[in-house]
Order: structure tokens, then C-alpha cells, then sequence
């Protein structure tokens, strides 16, 4: 028996947001400890990787491991149909068919109930390893996301270059070109809008627009982004929950 | 998407 409570319906709404409009069919494997989802986007470039931790949630119970098979496009639809300051509770028994979605008006003492239907979806789980990064970076999410709609417009590449004490974005399309530049720095009063790098390797990685734009639809979770780059692996985009992350891993394109 | 592995190259199932 899964009850898992949220107790803000928009934190689950803001969740589904951050990876709906990149992958549809997902696997949400609840267990004792929490749910985790992983999903790799159609063209097998992207891979969504989430986890939400108990603390998220009001309260949380799962007696038994269960996986549900939910369709994004049609969990958003009921999303939808709450309000945001509803609680939420996801109900299933130990062999589901469908979900139910419980939202609560305590105020209004209204209730809402919705019963998704679930899917059988075959998909691989993929191991991914702790890899050792060339450059770490956490900087505001809303910054990052100007940055690569900005330069987005101008390539369907975009450049990012690491060095000692600078993070350069670079794109250069046939209309034109454009860089952003920017230099770690600590805002004492706002530790959010700080910019922290850590360097052990220069990179000069590019990465397709496109997929940076489905990247940044998370940043309606966190105030910042980590950025975890290496000249070997796919870069990690990852935007913390108060317990728990939504990540994005994310490989470079060959540099032609 | 000429020269864009796929995530796969990088990791392999469970």
C-alpha cells in the first residue's frame, strides 16, 4: 500500500513540469525510502533522473516496493485539476492498475478525488556510476535559464568553456553570434545568487540547444543550478528538492 | 543530430 502525501499539490505539479515536456512514459518505483523515476528522452540523447526523498512529502508510507507506469500528459491533466495549495495524496494498492490522486481543500473542506489509469512501460534502468567531474558549478537557476534561451536563439549549439575563474557561453549561428561571460563571485546577503566554481580540468564542451532548453523547465525547483561538466562523461544539470533532485544528464556533442 | 552520442554510449542498464 502506497500513501504518499504531499502537503503543497504545486511542489508535484512543479516536479512533473521540470521533465514532462521531454519524456512521457515514466516509471515511478516507490519505495520504503521514497520514489525515484528515470526516463531517457526519444532521441536516447537525455536521461531525467529523479528522486524524492521522504522529507518532501507531509507524510509517506510504502509497505511494499511498487512501480507505477504513469503517462506524463495525462498525470498533467489531473495535476491540473487541483489547486495548488491542496494537499496531495498519491494512493495505490501493492498491484495497481491505476492511482488515485486525493487533493484536499482543508480550509474549504472540499476534496477532490482522481483515478489515473497505469501503463505497462518497458523501459532499461540505467546504472549511473559517480563519475569524477572536470568542473563543478552552482550558480541562480533563473540566470542559467536566460542565459541558454538567450544564446539558443542564435545556434542549436551552445559553447560552454571553463577556465580557472571563468565560465563562458558561446553560440554561433548562421544570424550571428553572441557570449555570455561570467566570474564566480559570493553574494554575502543572497548566498542564491552566488557563483561558485570549482575547477580541476578546464572544459570546452557543446551541448544542443534543444536539449538545454527541456533542462531548464527545472528550474522552477531550485533557486540554483548545479552544473557538473567532464571531457568523458554527459554533464550533469541537477536542481535540488529540499530532499531529494531532479537531475539531467546530458552528453556533449563531438566537437566537429 | 550529426556528432550527439547517445546516453547510452555513456551508461549501460542495471
Amino acid at each position: 500500500m502506497l500513501e504518499a502525501k504531499f502537503e503543497e499539490a504545486s511542489l508535484f505539479k512543479r516536479i512533473i513540469d521540470g521533465f514532462k515536456d521531454c519524456v512521457q512514459l515514466v516509471n515511478f518505483q516507490c519505495k520504503e525510502d521514497g520514489i525515484i523515476a528515470q526516463a531517457v528522452d526519444d532521441s536516447r540523447v537525455l536521461l531525467v533522473s529523479l528522486e524524492i526523498g521522504i522529507e518532501a512529502f507531509q507524510n509517506y508510507r510504502c509497505d511494499h516496493p511498487v512501480t507505477l507506469g504513469i503517462d506524463l500528459t495525462s498525470l498533467s491533466k489531473i495535476l491540473r485539476c487541483g489547486n495548488n495549495t491542496d494537499n496531495l495524496t498519491l494512493i495505490a494498492d501493492d498491484t495497481p492498475d491505476s492511482v488515485l490522486l486525493l487533493f484536499e481543500d482543508t480550509k474549504k473542506d472540499r476534496i477532490a478525488e482522481y483515478s489515473l489509469k497505469l501503463m505497462d512501460i518497458d523501459a532499461e534502468f540505467l546504472k549511473i556510476e559517480d563519475l569524477a567531474y572536470d568542473c563543478t558549478l552552482k550558480m541562480p537557476s533563473p540566470e542559467f535559464s536566460k542565459i541558454v534561451r538567450d544564446l539558443s536563439q542564435l545556434s542549436d549549439s551552445i559553447n560552454i568553456m571553463i577556465t580557472k575563474e571563468t565560465i563562458k557561453f558561446v553560440a554561433d549561428g548562421d544570424i550571428g553570434s553572441g557570449s555570455v561571460i561570467l566570474k564566480p563571485f559570493v553574494n554575502m546577503d543572497k548566498p542564491q545568487e552566488s557563483i561558485n566554481l570549482n575547477m580541476d580540468q578546464p572544459v570546452d564542451l557543446t551541448f544542443g540547444s534543444k536539449y538545454l532548453l527541456d533542462i531548464v523547465k527545472g528550474s522552477a525547483l531550485s533557486d540554483n543550478v548545479g552544473v557538473r561538466l567532464s571531457s568523458e562523461a554527459p554533464a550533469l544539470f541537477q536542481f535540488d528538492l529540499k530532499s531529494g533532485y531532479l537531475q539531467f544528464f546530458l552528453a556533449p556533442k563531438f566537437n566537429d | 543530430m550529426a556528432g550527439q552520442p547517445t546516453i547510452s554510449r555513456f551508461f549501460k542498464p542495471a
